[in-house]
């Protein structure tokens, strides 16, 4: 097939990036500095989540069952927290998998080599990406729609207080990078084509898809970032500490699973069973 | 790897379908 050039490879994964995430970091910025005309309303206590929960259910939970949404108004403010972070991980794992379709060669791979590479590469993704949404302060949700502090989910109880404070931790390091939606297009791609993960049957192929990406993610930083010439290594470095942000977001997530009243979707018990 | 994967294949084969929450 043919190696389309770097500039058009560049063009084609932010254009993918941009149609299939709803939110992205331009658009992320533009709630998080108060540049709009209705801004996030701020979650930063039980009873500024209780009111959210009131005008923002419809947004978060736009396709829930209607029998979930009304159990999980009598559920405890940790497990619907964990639900709504569920249901958030769900629809940004579907524009993953859409976003993936994108990257040339991806659809022609073995069905099960693509399935393995969404297993383990969606929730790496979803944190590079997670970090566009934070600044030091909290969290946007909600399509933009909330804020919710990182002092309010600090003081949840445990051990669900533990669950976001490292994701900030890394979104702090990560953004301190300045990347743009165009680097990040490449950089999910990056992490998607991955051919180290576990059970892959055609691992030179993917290593040639995954090549080809690094090697127009290095052109498109040193061509969008010429004062920044150590970028590229720098990235490279961030794929190893998100692999391991996964690793213990993946015990976390079995711990709360099997010790406290939490089910998990269908679709992350796939992504999560067998991982690590 | 298809049988305890059935959602992410459904996802990867029909881009029209909505995963079903």
């Amino acid at each position: 097939s043919q190696q389309p050039d770097t500039k058009s490879l560049a063009k084609q994964m932010h254009e993918a990036y941009l149609k299939h995430f709803h939110m992205n970091k331009a658009k992320a910025r533009v709630f998080l500095t108060g540049k709009t005309s209705t801004p996030p309303f701020v979650i930063h206590d039980m009873d500024t989540l209780q009111h959210a929960e009131q005008k923002l259910i419809t947004q978060l939970l736009g396709n829930m069952a209607s029998g979930d949404v009304s159990t999980l108004r009598e559920r405890e403010v940790e497990a619907r927290l964990f639900l709504f972070c569920q249901y958030a991980s769900v629809a940004t794992v579907t524009e993953l998998t859409e976003f993936a379709k994108a990257v040339p060669g991806f659809a022609a791979l073995d069905l099960n080599d693509q399935v393995t590479l969404l297993k383990y590469g969606v929730y790496e993704a979803l944190f590079a990406l997670l970090a566009s949404c934070m600044n030091k302060d909290g969290l946007l949700v909600a399509h933009g729609g909330g804020f919710i502090t990182r002092e309010f989910l600090k003081s949840l109880r445990k051990p669900f207080s533990d669950m976001m404070e490292p994701k900030f931790q890394f979104a702090m390091r990560f953004n301190a990078l300045e990347l743009d939606d165009s680097d990040l297009a490449l950089f999910v791609a990056a992490i998607i084509c991955c051919g180290d993960r576990p059970g892959l049957s055609d691992v030179s192929q993917i290593e040639r898809i995954q090549e080809s990406i690094i090697h127009v993610l290095r052109l498109h930083l040193l061509s969008n970032h010429p004062d920044n010439t150590l970028l590229f290594p720098k990235l490279l470095q961030k794929l190893a500490d998100l692999r391991q942000l996964v690793t213990e977001h993946a015990e976390l997530v079995q711990d709360i699973n099997k010790t406290e009243d939490a089910s998990l979707h269908p679709l992350l018990q796939e992504i999560y069973r067998d991982m690590y | 790897l298809k049988e305890k994967h059935k959602i992410l294949h459904r996802l990867l084969q029909n881009s029209s379908s909505p995963v079903d929450l």
